[in-house]
């Protein structure tokens, strides 16, 4: 396992921040973002899959209403893969006439889905190697969240409780304060900075727009199950069968 | 102490100040005085436990006033969460270790 490792320093591998508004469909998104990075990876083309087709043609046609990754794999499997962004593009509510998914070509597929072992050190082994992945997190903490690594305990974040679907995208440690800089103001309070310590952290890649938190990013402690991120580690495979240079994960 | 009252400088926004700053910042209006009343505070509530996670974090995170902060705690899991909790993980979701990759 490298000490570092961010796809988003590999060109056209990470699609740009969605914003998912006031539709419940992380779970989509956190999907989508994973295809997305694995075709590039496996085939070195840039698409953006239809978050639209995942939420109309889940399994129960709502989802705007909440949802989970692994419905959003199962609807890519069951409609042969998914449409282009472009051609059916993203809403934020559920289309009214239901899954349009035979409308249009499919610019990218699944041969399968996995889950990993809860266990943070064969995440990194296996987002290093083979490409970003989703998790799923408590996600209590994001809403007061501005920069910098959250390292939570299970008192200040349940990890039982996991709620919010992302991407991991990538790993570090370091100074917690040299990931991506938000451009809001500072917060209002007036406490004395705290000493800069080297922590491991995650990379997470979330779906509220490029404004919130480290430009649409945000980090999480490595090593402590932080927020629940060991327990849904879910992945799309990739299998391609032109097989071409892989591309590694830069540090 | 006379160093407390003294002028040292611009003096601290209000709560009120804040939170139109806010309003202005993510394009908020309320309905009602009422609903205005009632956001003002919760916003006053989620600084103060933003301030109470800076000051408990372990890492180096950031906490303060985000698009979010005029939303309860529940409103805000509703709202962004997915709520539902998995009942069972569906049989294909397979437990894969990394080493097992590639495998048949």
């Amino acid at each position: 396992v490298p000490s570092t490792c961010d796809w988003r320093k590999a060109r056209n591998i990470i699609s740009s921040i969605k914003n998912q508004k006031t539709c419940r469909c992380c779970w989509a998104i956190a999907a989508a973002d994973n295809i997305e990075s694995l075709w590039h990876i496996k085939t070195q083309e840039f698409v953006e899959v239809s978050v639209q087709e995942l939420l109309d043609c889940e399994r129960c046609g709502n989802g705007c209403n909440g949802g989970f990754v692994w419905d959003a794999y199962i609807a890519v499997l069951n409609n042969s893969g998914l449409a282009s962004e472009k051609d059916y593009p993203f809403k934020g509510y559920p289309n009214p006439h239901g899954c349009l998914a035979n409308r249009y070509k499919k610019v990218a597929w699944i041969q399968d889905f996995t889950m990993l072992d809860s266990d943070e050190q064969a995440i990194a082994g296996y987002l290093a190697a083979h490409g970003p992945i989703t998790v799923t997190i408590n996600m209590k903490l994001l809403q007061s969240y501005r920069k910098g690594v959250i390292k939570a305990t299970p008192t200040t974040c349940d990890p039982q409780h996991v709620d919010h679907s992302v991407l991991l995208v990538g790993f570090g440690k370091g100074k917690g304060e040299e990931g991506i800089q938000s451009g809001t103001v500072m917060s209002q309070t007036c406490k004395p900075r705290k000493p800069r310590r080297s922590v491991p952290y995650w990379i997470l890649k979330n779906s509220w727009g490029a404004k919130w938190g480290e430009k649409g990013y945000f980090r999480l402690y490595r090593g402590n199950n932080s927020c629940g991120i060991t327990k849904y580690p879910i992945t799309a495979r990739l299998d391609h069968s032109v097989k071409k240079l892989p591309i590694s994960c830069p540090p | 102490d006379s160093l407390l009252t003294k002028d040292t400088g611009p003096r601290p926004l209000e709560l009120t100040e804040v939170f139109k700053l806010f309003q202005i910042k993510y394009n908020r209006s309320y309905t009602s005085p009422a609903e205005y009343a009632h956001r003002l505070n919760i916003f006053a509530h989620n600084l103060a436990q933003a301030q109470k996670l800076q000051e408990e974090d372990l890492g180096t995170a950031e906490f303060g006033e985000t698009p979010f902060s005029d939303l309860t705690e529940e409103e805000f899991g509703q709202l962004y969460g997915h709520q539902k909790a998995p009942e069972r993980i569906p049989d294909v979701v397979k437990k894969a270790g990394f080493e097992k990759w590639g495998q048949p």
